[in-house]
């Protein structure tokens, strides 16, 4: 018996079930397609090389199945309210800039109605709005130290250009005031014009 | 503390604390983690000027320098569980790369995954002891991903009880594997196995290339670095020509596979073991996507609320730049991104652990599905990472392309991944191959697990999409 697919844009077991059945598509339309070229082919081998790209898509659509999936169920193991509020928007973003990015995946399949896709990319915008102020405590919490990061502009007290400036100062051609190719090439060059 | 970082700090909606423990897996991982870090910083030994402003040759010494102290100091403050290992190093090179690298991550465990126990007591002390300093030689240099397809081999000669390797060909020398033009002793060699006239597929072997001693190159061994790289300065990546180079017939790795003294063979169990050392390497690699993501987005994010740019509105002050929805959607799905990687680099983990157990109890039945799913994400999260990366260089306008900014040693230390241990579009059509088969069996009513589940919806007709 079919099962109706309802996807709800703001639930995420919804957008789950949603890229389970894109990627059951995908390798099922491969699966046919290299069925199809195997009856037509001269071999397994030049059929198998002639459905490639269906192939990569489908394993491509598999694996995007799987870190959806493995990033929504993680979020059951967080218990502290204000952490899962942010995990789950980062979570239903992931999910739907995936659907923004591959539209075409779920319109084929009829998992998502055009108006949908409009609604996606409306509901993209505001939780790029909504994470905004958590950004910086996001990366932070990635706890990365300055001496792991080693970078100037990602140093954690934000201090960047005067320590760009001091950077800058230690490369080599600085050593001396003036390079030793001004006195080898440049020099000459301007006596000799 | 520059102010607008100050001011984003101050309004956060959570505590960033109780989110890292949940990123290390508790509050005693994120301590001790924290502990390590600080044996690594403040230690005035890895102090050193900054490897950007040295040439390719000092920054391999500095790399050797570095690595060597990594051993001597870990084994002083008594650090020995691999994870805590992984932690020590990955502070200590940064976001480099280091020369002795494939010895803990491949040379070893390919020792205690595929030698016997009379193997493992020979070589695992001169390898503790680096006595042994090793690598892994699988990829020629007319030969990648394709391993069926490797020239190296290795004849087995009953009379001395010996095999005999030989590069055949150009394009059979083995080429790339880290730290094997100037900094090993010893490789692991995949090479086609002829015993009894018969080829018998690809087996590793463990080939001595330099005088544990002298370290000069044996008789009949050519070994070389393969000269500078797209990043990598810090790794000797390597060349190996092999032309009749005797090795007892203990040297090869025979925990599955078996030749005898007189040549008979014993097959392993299953094809896909010789490649166990990959399986784990692309395991880990998508927790290596998640880190590199994760660092990128850290770099680009700060630096977009540091830096001022334009006018949102006439005549107010520049705004931070991620207040531009562009900046935000460039940056923000990248975030998350990185969050969901983080959380397939722990499960990929947990799965091969759990796997590997049940191999190691002789239940290979979910061999294939650790080997699809490994390639398949591995390929996955390495692309996304990698352009990732690059989106976040290029969001830090013109100081993203400066060495400074991080981000391009970033970049090249990790983008190496869609290449290394298998190719990626190698990869995704292995796992293909593995979900058309799972497909097929589903189809015939037979049913799939793992992550393949689904297909057993899709075949009962329960998998059936209607328009909205």
């Amino acid at each position: 018996s079919a099962r109706p697919t309802v996807v709800d844009i703001n639930d995420l077991s919804c957008l789950v079930e949603a890229y389970k059945q894109r990627a059951s598509r995908l390798v099922e339309l491969a699966a046919r397609s290299l069925q199809g070229e195997i009856q037509h082919s001269k071999s397994k081998e030049e059929a198998w090389n002639n459905t490639s790209i269906d192939l990569v898509r489908a394993s491509d659509a598999h694996c995007h199945y799987v870190v959806v999936k493995l990033f929504s169920a993680k979020l059951s193991e967080v218990g502290d309210t204000a952490v899962h509020s942010v995990l789950s928007s980062l979570a239903l973003l992931y999910a739907l800039h995936g659907i923004s990015q591959h539209s075409g995946d779920f319109l084929q399949a009829g998992l998502l109605s055009g108006p949908q896709i409009y609604q996606v990319s409306q509901r993209l915008k505001e939780l790029l709005s909504q994470l905004r102020p958590n950004a910086v405590a996001l990366v932070d919490a990635f706890d990365y130290r300055d001496e792991m990061l080693n970078s100037v502009l990602g140093r954690y007290d934000g201090n960047v250009y005067e320590n760009m400036f001091e950077w800058a100062r230690q490369s080599p051609l600085n050593r001396t005031q003036v390079h030793n190719s001004f006195h080898k090439y440049l020099k000459p060059l301007q006596s000799k014009l | 503390m520059n102010p607008d970082i100050c001011k984003e700090r101050d309004s956060a909606t959570f505590q960033t604390e109780v989110l890292t423990h949940i990123l290390d897996g508790g509050a005693d991982k994120t301590a001790r983690r924290r502990e390590i870090e600080l044996l690594v910083i403040n230690d005035p030994d890895f102090q050193h000027e900054d490897l950007n402003f040295l040439s390719r040759s000092d920054r391999y010494d500095a790399a050797v320098k570095k690595s060597a102290m990594m051993i001597m100091k870990m084994r002083q403050h008594g650090i020995s569980d691999p994870e805590e290992i992984m932690c020590y190093k990955s502070v200590a090179k940064g976001n480099t790369t280091e020369p002795l690298g494939l010895h803990y991550v491949m040379f070893l465990p390919t020792l205690l995954n595929q030698a016997t126990p009379e193997q493992q007591e020979k070589w695992l002390p001169l390898s503790l002891s680096f006595q042994v300093l090793g690598t892994y030689a699988q990829t020629e240099m007319g030969h990648g991903t394709h391993i069926r397809g490797l020239e190296t081999t290795a004849t087995y000669d009953p009379s001395t009880q010996e095999f005999v390797l030989n590069s055949p060909t150009v394009t059979s020398i083995k080429w790339w594997p880290g730290g094997l033009g100037k900094t090993s002793n010893h490789a692991i060699v995949l090479a086609q196995l002829y015993t009894q006239g018969q080829c018998r597929g690809l087996h590793p072997f463990i080939v001595p290339i330099r005088a544990m001693g002298t370290h000069e190159p044996l008789p009949g061994v050519v070994v070389g670095d393969i000269g500078p790289k797209f990043g990598f300065d810090e790794v000797d990546n390597g060349f190996l020509k092999l032309e009749n180079v005797r090795i007892p017939r203990m040297n090869m790795l025979m925990k599955y596979s078996k030749v005898a003294p007189d040549g008979s063979y014993v097959k392993p169990p299953s094809d896909k073991l010789t490649y166990g050392t990959m399986v784990f390497i692309r395991s880990m690699i998508v927790s290596e996507s998640a880190r590199a993501l994760s660092k990128a987005c850290t770099i680009a994010i700060r630096y977009s609320v540091v830096r001022h740019q334009s006018e949102l509105r006439q005549g107010e002050p520049e705004p931070q730049i991620l207040d531009y929805q562009t900046q935000q959607y460039k940056l923000l799905p990248l975030l998350a991104t990185a969050y969901a990687f983080h959380c397939v680099g722990q499960y990929m983990t947990q799965t091969y652990h759990r796997i590997t157990g049940d191999i190691s109890q002789g239940d290979f039945s979910q061999l294939p599905e650790l080997h699809a799913l490994s390639a398949g994400l591995k390929a996955f999260t390495t692309w996304i990472a990698t352009a990732g990366i690059e989106v976040c260089r290029m969001a830090c306008g013109g100081h993203g392309y400066s060495c400074c900014s991080g981000l391009p040693d970033i970049y090249v230390t990790f983008t190496p991944t869609c290449t290394y241990e298998g190719e990626n579009t190698v990869m995704m059509l292995q796992t293909a191959r593995y979900l058309v088969k799972c497909y097929t069996q589903a189809s015939e009513g037979l049913q799939v697990g793992g992550t393949v589940s689904y297909l057993n919806e899709m075949s009962q007709g329960r998998l059936q999409p209607q328009p909205v």
